[in-house]
């Protein structure tokens, strides 16, 4: 099964 | 100070509308450029970018940055007594404790006001990188809108696939499977029924419909909905307003098997 990501690991914290 | 006005409540009832199932508490970040607003659901997987550019009201006036913290349920709460043609006005002092709205009617023969509490919010704000995608889809928001409820009926994933034969939107589930192929349409008279697809090279990526289908609770917002997809990254759901002004909905995505 494929696993859903999180946003955090594509956009950094500022 | 900040001092807000919009010519219909309708925006903001509908801006409240299309996020406060993904978001409950949020800053609204108020500039001389206009209201913004950056935030992620609970479980970090989606995340909502909103802008209202100072063109968006008239008149417009904040003279230093203003962060309203503020309880979207509570929000509508208040929005709901404003009429949808109303004129809204938002007010609020530099370091403020609340926020204070008024709507008065076209008529001006009425005119409500009211104060609503504030809360600190310790937001975190991501970059979001600029990309190039690989793949923009333009098409009417009451389609994807439909395409999403269609496909949630039968399961909780939706593969978005983009090729030089058009757009799919395919999904399975236990009673079976579905899929929904797309094709460039223009129409001259009806813009807002145009599907538009640019593609610079294929793309294929899974997400959940769950989300899409709180992203689609802005569709009243847009008639138009735009899909940016590259392979590997988060999707981005637009829906442009009036003046450059946004809501952009970004989705991680299912990877891996």
């Amino acid at each position: 099964d494929r696993s859903q990501k999180s946003i955090l690991g594509f956009f950094q914290k500022k | 100070m900040l001092e807000a006005r919009l010519e219909q409540a309708a925006l903001l009832k509908k801006v409240v509308d299309a996020i406060k199932e993904l978001v409950q508490e949020c800053n609204f970040d108020c500039n001389d450029s206009g209201i913004g607003l950056q935030a992620m659901d609970n479980s970090h997987v989606a995340l909502v970018s909103m802008f209202l550019k100072s063109e968006s009201f008239s008149p417009f006036r904040c003279d230093r940055n203003i962060a309203l913290g503020i309880n979207l349920n509570a929000l509508q709460k208040v929005l709901r007594a404003a009429q949808n043609e109303d004129i809204l006005t938002l007010k609020a002092e530099d370091a403020p404790d609340v926020v204070n709205l008024v709507f008065e009617n076209a008529t001006a023969d009425r005119i409500s006001e009211y104060d609503l509490k504030l809360m600190d919010i310790d937001q975190e704000h991501l970059g979001i990188p600029d990309t190039d995608y690989a793949a923009q889809i333009s098409m009417p928001s009451s389609e994807f809108q439909r395409i999403t409820r269609d496909l949630s009926a039968i399961s909780e994933s939706v593969t978005i696939e983009c090729n030089k034969e058009g757009v799919s939107f395919a999904c399975e589930g236990d009673i079976g499977k579905g899929n929904i192929k797309l094709r460039q349409y223009t129409n001259v008279d009806k813009p807002a029924e145009n599907v538009e697809v640019n593609m610079t090279e294929p793309v294929a990526l899974t997400f959940a419909l769950k989300y899409l289908g709180n992203f689609c609770k802005a569709s009243g917002l847009s008639e138009q909905v735009r899909l940016c997809l590259s392979n590997e990254v988060p999707l981005m759901v637009e829906y442009a307003l009036a003046n450059n002004s946004y809501i952009r909905f970004y989705l991680a995505p299912k990877i891996g098997d």
